[in-house]
């Protein structure tokens, strides 16, 4: 993966 | 952020507090899962290895640290400090018949196969369901301390938060994490039944809850 997915919530 | 979204951080913040002080102060787990509590480390800890990796925002970090350490914080008292007070015999459930599907639910429904990310998504899996063995504990001995169920009442009403946070972010932003989403319904359904007694019994004064 190039991007990692992002988790912005707790 | 959104109104929900906060009041969703503080009511889990509110909800993790309760239980802790309730063990620290009464100086007793009993009537507590320690399953549940054990799951619930496991959560955080697999949720938050992004600390390590990208930085969101000055709170989103404290948070995560928070509740990491208030977890792991629960689960000494319950195992080590208190741990005589501890009711293992009414702690029965088999944690293996989540945990096992909740991995391999991870390997097989997430946003990319990487170690990091399916952790992130076993972490959401097994959250949705970590609170059963303490459900099954209460509908075991057919009863729980009043402090308990406001616990639960504050941890079940957390999830529900999100929900309407997920329904403003749709909305608003076009947001939509659909393995949390879905996660979270089923989350939030486990706390229903528990609702309705807490409102019709607790909140009516009861001193502990007692099933029907």
């Amino acid at each position: 993966a190039d991007e990692s997915v992002d988790h912005d919530e707790l | 952020m959104n109104v929900f979204r906060l009041l969703g951080d503080v009511s889990h913040l509110v909800a993790i507090i309760i239980l802790f002080l309730k063990i620290f102060r009464s100086k007793s787990c009993a009537g507590i899962s320690g399953k549940s509590q054990v799951l619930f480390a496991l959560v955080f800890t697999t949720r938050y290895l992004d600390l390590f990796t990208s930085f969101i925002s000055i709170y989103n970090t404290v948070m995560k640290v928070v509740f990491l350490v208030l977890s792991y914080a629960t689960v000494y008292l319950i195992y080590l400090r208190f741990r005589s007070s501890y009711d293992s015999e009414s702690d029965t459930f088999r944690v293996e018949f989540l945990l096992v599907p909740v991995a391999g639910l991870s390997f097989l429904e997430n946003y990319d196969f990487t170690p990091i990310e399916i952790l992130w998504t076993f972490s959401i899996y097994l959250e949705s369901v970590a609170i059963l063995p303490q459900l099954f504990m209460i509908t075991k001995t057919g009863e729980a301390e009043s402090i308990t169920t406001h616990y639960l009442f504050f941890l079940g009403l957390y999830r529900a938060l999100y929900l309407a946070n997920w329904v403003w972010r749709y909305h608003t932003e076009g947001f939509f994490d659909q393995i949390a989403v879905v996660s979270g319904v089923v989350q939030t359904i486990f706390y229903c039944d528990f609702f309705y007694l807490y409102v019709t019994k607790v909140l009516k004064g009861n001193s502990k809850l007692t099933l029907p």
